[in-house]
């Protein structure tokens, strides 16, 4: 008894806003104005859901610590901790294949690296939690979509059949059995129908 | 291929493997 798990984790996994895609160097992919707006969005969304949130864990690359930096005004108080192992990358060869997009040789590395955090973020609560939590991943839409896929035991080869908009919120609930529950994907309904993008 | 997609759900899924 002493090893079961007793509280439920709440996990939001936040695709970052808009950004500029033209350069090849990821410190001048910054977000764009309308990213920054998504942002506030997405801020303001979660501080209206009247959680308190334990933490906001982010991919180290621009975007997402850009997307980081104004939900977290939102969010006074609330620690952030990056990471390498959610930046974006090719997680697995999607099925149906995509014939403009072959990054083959990525899928090694890449592949690993989000599968490890999967494994290392994606889990039912320690046995020592005694709450429930409620925890924020700023990060990527491959990476989202490979999440949600393993963490509800689908094939993860079909992560591309599933599209996430900027600054969408997708929330999975571990429960301490184990089970997980999809409870949103991808929703930006929280956001005016001309701020929506998907770049 | 990693995980089970076989339809049945596998109750010890963060179980099998140390995490990172």
């Amino acid at each position: 008894d002493n090893l079961r798990a007793k509280a439920t984790r709440h996990i939001f996994l936040i695709r970052h806003s808009q950004y500029n895609s033209e350069s090849s160097l990821d410190k001048d992919r910054t977000l764009t104005e309308l990213g920054r707006e998504q942002a506030e969005l997405t801020g303001c969304r979660l501080a209206s859901l009247g959680v308190k949130f334990d933490k906001i864990v982010h991919s180290s690359m621009t975007r997402a610590i850009e997307t980081t930096d104004i939900i977290s005004k939102h969010l006074p108080g609330v620690n952030r901790i990056s990471t390498d192992l959610l930046r974006e990358g090719a997680p697995i060869e999607p099925d149906p294949p995509v014939s403009d997009w072959k990054p083959e040789a990525r899928y090694y590395e890449d592949g690993a690296r989000i599968e490890a955090a999967f494994r290392n973020f994606i889990h039912r609560a320690d046995a020592k939690q005694e709450e429930d939590s409620y925890e924020i991943f700023v990060c990527h839409a491959n990476v989202i979509r490979y999440i949600v896929c393993r963490a509800l035991q689908f094939p993860p080869e079909g992560w591309l059949r599933m599209s996430l908009n900027n600054g969408s919120i997708t929330h999975l609930v571990i429960r301490p059995s184990g089970r997980v529950a999809l409870r949103t994907l991808g929703d930006s309904g929280f956001m005016p129908p001309d701020k929506i993008t998907r770049t | 291929r990693p995980g089970p997609t076989s339809g049945v759900w596998d109750s010890n899924w963060d179980k099998r493997e140390p995490r990172s």
